[in-house]
């Protein structure tokens, strides 16, 4: 059962100054964090839920943290996975999608079938001398609202993977 | 010597080969440029002296100096392009980098700055900034927002209200930024929308400074009893600048769309495989 309070409780406390200024103390800064993580577990599967009715396909939904640190076990281990991308503002955005991955060709759909363009951008690491692949591609999503793209890894085995397995849905 | 750039159909960015720094800045659809030096900075924490016992700490921002020292002079740089993207990567020292990025269709350049760990062997409290310099003529006013919504418009060493005897040049001007900070010289509006809440200011004119991450030694008494410092080797800080250059009378909507988007970002959620239908019922 997917609950937002504990997440709305959390957010609560952490209105007050030391939360947003940093002038807690180190075991007060350590709760905060605790509350956080704790409040945001449960909204998770508040979402996943929100999203199956919406879409009306029950999936394991995967919430990256780390994605501003290029971390996706998701995108980074899988040949092939889907991503949705919600808008909360009332107009129509075009937002640039980058999702850590592992080195090789993806074709990426849009919720219409039509492949999009896109690059695997290859990045020198912050965090160490390895570098880092990361696919771009430009997704389009209505007010209020998500599209669902598909992403295919290309390998010899499935190098006709032009037909994507995935079925991609109409943007609600 | 060569001239490095990245560029779409609406801006250009260009470097200093030389420095690998941020050189100009130039909107192309309204035929503005405007020299710009961007880099990062740090203010050294003040510990107390003759003035005031005063220690810069969690609650009190007091530089023991005026002018900060740069992170460095120079940054190694990359560049990346591609059909969908175009970056530069500076990196600064060991504990501070950058990605200067640009999208195709985008009107704005952003900035993804790395901080931290902030090293402190040296028994130096730091306080890091960015800061952009121009040769705008801004007349000691800058602007920044409440809480997103009223803009308001801030005068170096000036209270509206009452008449001021500025005894801390640096913290005190500097005021809260939720969304974003900008100057102006009449004709165009270097605008720079931030990720988070962040202090910042114009200590000169055409320059505008924002602080990124701060790591302080000394407790500077207003209740807290520990020092603003990270336990163990430090945090390390990311985050995004989204930087405007347009005309004034274009700037408002911009800046407005902009932090918009900015502050409800879409969401990305993945998942693998194709999932089996589902019906509420």
């Amino acid at each position: 059962t997917g609950d937002s309070a504990p997440l709305k409780e959390a957010m609560a406390v952490l209105q007050h100054h030391d939360a947003i200024t940093g002038t807690a103390r180190q075991n007060v800064v350590n709760d905060y964090a605790r509350q956080l993580a704790a409040g945001w577990r449960p909204c998770e599967v508040l979402v996943s839920n929100a999203l199956a009715q919406l879409s009306f396909y029950k999936q394991n939904f995967s919430f990256c943290h780390e994605l501003n640190i290029s971390i996706c076990p998701v995108s980074q281990n899988s040949e092939q996975f889907q991503v949705t991308v919600y808008n909360p503002l009332g107009r129509k955005v075009h937002q640039m999608v980058r999702l850590p991955v592992s080195e090789g060709i993806f074709f990426v759909k849009d919720p219409n079938g039509k492949t999009v363009p896109s690059n695997v951008v290859i990045l020198p690491s912050s965090y160490s001398k390895k570098y880092l692949c990361e696919l771009v591609f430009s997704a389009s999503v209505p007010a209020l609202g998500f599209s669902i793209y598909s992403v295919v890894k290309v390998t010899v085995h499935n190098s006709q993977a032009q037909s994507l397995q995935a079925s991609p849905r109409r943007p609600r | 010597s060569y001239v490095l750039a990245i560029e779409n159909e609406y801006i250009r960015a260009t470097f200093d080969s030389e420095t690998g720094l941020l050189m100009k800045i130039e909107n192309m659809e309204q035929n503005l440029s405007l020299p710009v030096s961007q880099g990062f900075f740090w203010y050294k924490a003040s510990t107390g002296d003759e003035e005031s016992t005063q220690a810069s700490g969690a609650y009190i921002f007091r530089p023991s100096h005026p002018k900060p020292l740069p992170v460095s002079r120079w940054a190694r740089i990359h560049q990346v392009k591609t059909a969908l993207v175009q970056e530069v990567h500076q990196n600064f020292s060991a504990w501070c980098s950058q990605v200067v990025r640009l999208y195709p269709g985008q009107r704005h350049l952003e900035l993804e700055w790395t901080v931290g760990p902030i090293p402190v062997r040296d028994n130096l409290g730091k306080e890091v900034i960015s800061r952009f310099n121009t040769p705008m003529k801004t007349n000691g006013q800058f602007y920044t927002d409440s809480n997103g919504r009223e803009i308001l418009k801030r005068r170096r060493d000036h209270r509206p209200t009452w008449r001021l005897n500025q005894t801390e040049p640096v913290a005190g001007n500097y005021y809260p930024v939720n969304t974003r900070i900008y100057i102006s010289d009449g004709h165009m509006q270097l605008t720079v929308v931030t990720d988070r809440s962040q202090g910042g200011s114009s200590l000169k004119d055409g320059s505008l400074e924002l602080m990124v991450h701060r790591r302080l030694l000394v407790d500077d008494e207003r209740g807290l009893a520990e020092p603003l410092m990270d336990s163990g080797t430090g945090k390390i800080v990311r985050g995004r600048h989204l930087v405007l250059l347009s005309s004034v009378s274009d700037a408002a909507q911009r800046h407005r769309l902009l932090v918009e988007k900015e502050v409800l970002a879409p969401q990305v959620v993945l998942a693998q495989g194709d999932g089996s239908p589902y019906s509420s019922r």
